[in-house]
């Protein structure tokens, strides 16, 4: 999280605020919700109170408008820039504008005016923006659902305020995992197109062979319709498919884009209904199987016949010795398979069926 | 002997009109002719800041990531400083 310089905040813990106008996207009453709603989630951690100024002038005043709308500080039509606040202090401090050239939504058809509130108010609390992508002070836009502040955000409001000495039972998200920590553990990986996307927790890595750094991007900012946690997910190259398991449903991307009639029930690959989630999935080129493995067991999936091969489910333990009896992730890079369990990875010769090297997960991130 | 300069695509420009207000506007290079036509070097920098910042691989280049992140729907306050 960051502050704005010298930590502006407000130096009294009640805070007054008034809307000013209300975009005509909205019912007023909705346009009150969502103002009110994203002030709650910042008093709901801190010893603030909001009380709301029907005229006159309040800290906050928040307003819609287009282009240059009095602050010399312009918008810019459709996109873009969606809004802006200003730090606490006299005057324009505190003052929450919103570009009224975008479609304000109360759903994820178009933008958010709960989550854009909630992140403006927040700097019109004395938040700066935050470099953690998971954190609701990060300044790209993205749509999300459930409680809207991580770890980051709480802790960088509590730093100005101190905490609701009366707090309401909040579950912030879990900030965005750290690539280099030694105990890392994926929850699955694939190939995408000659890159690789390593999922773990809200976010994924991708990793291009001519890029040193990988890349961390929250899912739903790129697939809004997945959900926020991957469980295996595998590509299958002839047909141009990456298939992403996430408990009994499973989607389909055909490069970056979602295949529609989709998801489907895991099941229909003819895994039992018992099976509730897959564990990892890896799509052998040279057999042209895909091994789906759940808990202590594999399945074997025949991508030409569209059966699942008559001797699945096997033993991990039996057919890969050397391995762990359980796989968080799986790919397959010439010949070799690379199981991922807990913060170990092992590269496996599938054709000698031994154990070649022991690494650490994250050895694939370049830690 | 004919240059082997060849002026910018239109494509090209663009990208350099939206990255430059990009970074005006957010990472505070300097306005005029400080900016991307007098000083490489601080458009540069000012590239590597906001790479930094998200967590991009940090090249100092207008790569595609960069721009893909840059034509983002965002919040109008700057990242760094004042």
């Amino acid at each position: 999280y960051n502050h704005f310089p010298r930590h502006l905040k407000w130096q009294n813990n009640n805070v007054t605020f008034r809307i000013v106008n209300y975009t005509p996207d909205l019912k007023k009453s909705d346009v009150d919700r969502a103002i009110r709603n994203a002030l709650n989630i910042w008093s709901d951690v801190t010893p603030l109170v909001f009380k709301k100024l029907h005229q006159g002038n309040a800290d906050i005043m928040i307003s819609f408008g287009s282009q240059e709308h009095g602050d010399y500080n312009p918008f810019d039509g459709p996109d873009g820039l969606l809004a802006h606040a200003y730090p606490p202090g006299q005057g324009m401090g505190g003052d929450t504008h919103f570009d009224e050239d975008e479609h304000w939504t109360k759903d994820s058809s178009a933008y958010n005016l709960f989550i854009v509130a909630a992140h403006e108010l927040g700097h019109a609390l004395g938040m700066s923006h935050s470099a953690d992508a998971g954190a609701l002070m990060y300044p790209v836009y993205s749509y999300s659902t459930g409680y809207l502040l991580s770890e980051d955000d709480i802790e960088g409001i509590q730093a100005l305020y101190g905490p609701n000495p009366n707090p309401r039972k909040v579950k912030p998200k879990p900030d965005a995992p750290n690539k280099c920590n030694p105990m890392l553990s994926f929850d699955a990986a694939t190939e995408l197109r000659g890159e690789t996307i390593i999922f773990k927790d809200r976010f994924y890595w991708r990793l291009h062979p001519q890029m040193v750094e990988p890349e961390q991007t929250l899912i739903k900012s790129t697939w809004p319709s997945l959900p926020n946690k991957v469980d295996a997910a595998y590509e299958n190259p002839e047909k141009d498919l990456v298939i992403i398991f996430s408990g009994i449903r499973m989607w389909a991307l055909n490069g970056y884009s979602l295949v529609d009639g989709y998801p489907k029930y895991i099941h229909k690959l003819g895994l039992p209904k018992t099976v509730r989630k897959v564990d990892a999935a890896v799509h052998i080129g040279d057999t042209g199987k895909t091994l789906l493995f759940t808990e202590e067991e594999y399945w074997s999936y025949d991508e030409a016949t569209g059966k699942m091969d008559s001797d699945s489910p096997r033993s991990i333990e039996q057919d890969f010795p050397g391995m762990d009896d359980e796989v968080d992730a799986a790919v397959f890079h010439y010949g070799h398979l690379y199981f991922f369990h807990e913060h170990v990875q092992y590269e496996y010769s599938y054709t000698s069926r031994k154990v070649m090297r022991i690494l650490r997960t994250n050895s694939i991130l370049n830690c | 002997a004919p240059s082997s300069a060849l002026p910018l695509s239109p494509r090209d420009r663009d990208d350099r009109l939206l990255a430059e207000k990009y970074l005006r506007r957010f990472y505070g290079l300097p306005a005029g002719l400080q900016g991307r036509q007098g000083s490489p070097v601080a458009f540069r920098t000012q590239v590597e800041k906001m790479q930094r910042f998200f967590k991009l691989e940090v090249t100092g280049n207008l790569d595609c990531n960069t721009l893909e992140v840059m034509k983002m729907p965002r919040c109008g306050v700057p990242d760094v400083g004042e």
